[in-house]
């Protein structure tokens, strides 16, 4: 583990009357795989690296008679203000507020809708429910048990593709009085030129005031690639991570915040509808780093 | 180039270390990407050929699905939420069916909305028949329900459906252990294979479930979905590595026809230049 290594280099380090450039290379090798193995993707581990390598080189390591675990504190920090981000809630100002869900097959976007309902409804809110995959076998039939289980209306939207059936779910949405809507779409991935287009037209359909990437914190080193194509397709505003009670590092949640800039605003912790956190970048910070 | 051990290298210090970080982004892991890159290099007139070798020589030979000399063949499907079980259980049907196989699946997933409505639609679809209970039913009871009627009725194959589930959840995975047993006590020699489903898209956390579903389920091979996608499989290596199961199918999409047996060679192929 990380902080295990790091602890056996800060230990050799210890009283060293500075540090080294070889040291500090050793320390940043074995950074780097540890980082690596928690599925940071490889851009983002080289961009971090240089980054903890230019700060570590400053005077507060060479003065300090603990320089491994300044090193450490460095890269700690590193992530942290990578995953940071602006905190701010969710943008519910127009009525209705479409909150778009996309993301890859399996994430758990249909299961999110439910969670997200559910924790708006907590927060007061006159929220509606509504799929547009017509691709998935009793994928709408799933969301709305979810909607019976949370208590919320579920808008059938009509129309001969995804972003017809997506508006009319708005219209219905705002005649209805709700003040969100949670869209939830098909599985997708972003390979597929047909259905990053639809992706694309369904956002511009609805004007969402969210459009929120759900990602599986288990994803490997194609967070990125994911993050970004979902980035240039809707101009993503958020990203859920779910499954994280999955005992997963959590390197993926690195790879959207350095390639989007946009910010992690819940995880999925299991799959019950309770199972939804607001997200803490600190933790997220300590969990990569083992 | 000269590298140590005297043999002279056929690609540049930039060309290997592109293939290395290839590896890297297609989830082949860190440390094994150096080491393999390493290795490769100190071989004779290092080269991608070489490489290619060694990592075609970690994917386990292909022994035959054990497959009985009469009764049933019972296949129980087990994996993370999500990795796509249950399509790959219409996909798997569809196949025995076209080989003039009769199947009957098991609805063994309780839990989850509209799972059970999921699969009878693939299970239409692939021509086969499909055991379910109430919702919230006992999973060993669907089981069990299901390989007595599949050996009573002379099925040729029988497939049991399961919950997604974390390997770090103690509960499912105590549950998971049991249906297995429960599904051994319905008929002695069963199941006869059990598959874990695995998403292509997974980083080093496969390694993990792997480890923690073989201890529970007695998984004897694997299934990888859609490498359809960006995700290129790389974690297969790993997975090899460590555990040496068969990689029995790979899913390529989300029709009844996406579904390819797995070829090593081609798979190794993918991850280089
Ligand atoms: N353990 C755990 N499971 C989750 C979590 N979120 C979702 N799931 C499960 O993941 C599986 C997939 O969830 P879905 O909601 O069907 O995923 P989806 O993205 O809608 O899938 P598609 O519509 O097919 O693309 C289900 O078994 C969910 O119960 C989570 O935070 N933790
Ligand atoms: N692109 C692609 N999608 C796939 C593949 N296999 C499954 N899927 C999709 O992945 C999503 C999840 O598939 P499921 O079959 O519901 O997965 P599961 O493991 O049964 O999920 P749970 O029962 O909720 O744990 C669905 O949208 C499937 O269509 C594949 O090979 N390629
Ligand atoms: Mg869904
Ligand atoms: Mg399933």
């Amino acid at each position: 583990r990380l902080s295990e290594k790091l602890g056996d280099i800060a230990h050799k380090l210890r009283g060293a009357a500075r540090v080294s450039e070889a040291d500090l290379d050793a320390t940043l090798r074995e950074m780097r795989l540890a980082l690596l193995e928690a599925d940071v993707a490889l851009p983002v581990t080289r961009h971090l690296m240089s980054e903890v390598r230019e700060r570590a080189l400053g005077a507060e390591v060479a003065k300090s008679l603990q320089p491994g675990q300044v090193i450490i504190k460095i890269l700690n920090d590193a992530l942290a203000d990578l995953l940071g981000g602006q905190r701010r809630d969710l943008d519910l100002s127009k009525i209705p507020s479409v909150i778009l869900l996309c993301g890859l097959q399996g994430a758990g976007k249909t299961t999110t809708a439910g969670k997200l309902a559910r924790l708006l409804v907590g927060q007061g809110k006159k929220v509606a429910l509504t799929s547009v995959d017509a691709t998935r076998p009793a994928a709408r039939e799933q969301l709305q048990v979810l909607a019976g289980q949370v208590d919320v209306q579920y808008i059938a939207g009509e129309g001969h593709s995804a972003a017809a059936m997506a508006r009319s779910a708005v219209k219905q949405a705002g005649r209805d009085g709700h003040h969100v809507l949670i869209l939830d779409t098909a599985g997708r991935q972003v390979v597929d030129d047909e259905l990053m287009r639809e992706i694309r037209e369904v956002a511009a359909a609805v004007g969402a005031t969210e459009r929120l990437l759900v990602l599986d914190a288990m994803t490997g080193q194609t967070a990125l690639q994911i993050a970004e194509q979902f980035h240039s397709a809707v101009n993503m505003s958020g990203c859920i991570l779910t499954k994280t009670d999955a005992d997963v590092r959590g390197g993926a949640a690195l790879s959207v915040a350095h390639s989007t800039g946009v910010p992690i605003r819940y995880v999925g912790t299991g799959e019950k509808v309770d199972a939804f956190e607001l997200f803490d970048p600190q933790r997220m910070a300590g969990r990569i780093l083992g | 180039q000269l590298v140590p051990g005297g043999s002279v290298d056929a690609l540049s210090e930039e060309e290997w270390l592109d293939i290395e970080d290839g590896l890297i982004m297609a989830d082949c892991g860190g440390e094994l990407a150096g080491e393999l890159v390493h290795k490769a290099r100190k071989r004779r007139g290092g080269s991608v050929q070489a490489l290619k070798e060694s990592m075609i020589s970690m994917l386990p030979e292909v022994k035959a699905v054990n497959m009985p000399e009469s009764g049933p063949f019972v296949l129980l499907v087990v994996g993370v939420n999500g990795t796509g079980k249950t399509t790959t259980i219409g996909k798997i049907a569809t196949m025995f069916r076209q080989q003039g196989r009769s199947v009957l699946v098991g609805a063994a997933d309780t839990f989850r909305a509209a799972a059970v409505e999921q699969l009878a639609v693939w299970v239409e679809r692939a021509g086969a028949e499909m055991v379910r209970q109430h919702e919230g039913a006992d999973p060993a009871a669907v089981a069990f329900d299901t390989i007595q009627r599949g050996v009573a009725r002379n099925y040729d194959v029988v497939i049991i459906d399961t919950a997604g589930r974390v390997q770090t959840d103690r509960g499912l995975m105590d549950e998971l252990a049991k249906v297995r047993r429960v599904i051994t006590k319905a008929y002695p020699e069963a199941p006869h294979e059990v598959w874990q489903v695995v998403d292509g898209g997974t980083g080093q956390n496969a390694v993990m479930q792997v480890d923690k579903f073989r201890e529970v389920a007695g998984t004897s091979g694997l299934v990888v979905t859609k490498l359809d996608g960006s995700g290129k499989g790389g974690i297969v290596l790993q997975l090899s590595h460590r555990f040496g199961l068969p990689i029995r199918y790979v899913g390529v999409g989300e029709s009844l026809e996406d579904l390819m047996a797995f070829d090593g060679e081609a798979f190794v192929t993918s991850l280089l230049p």
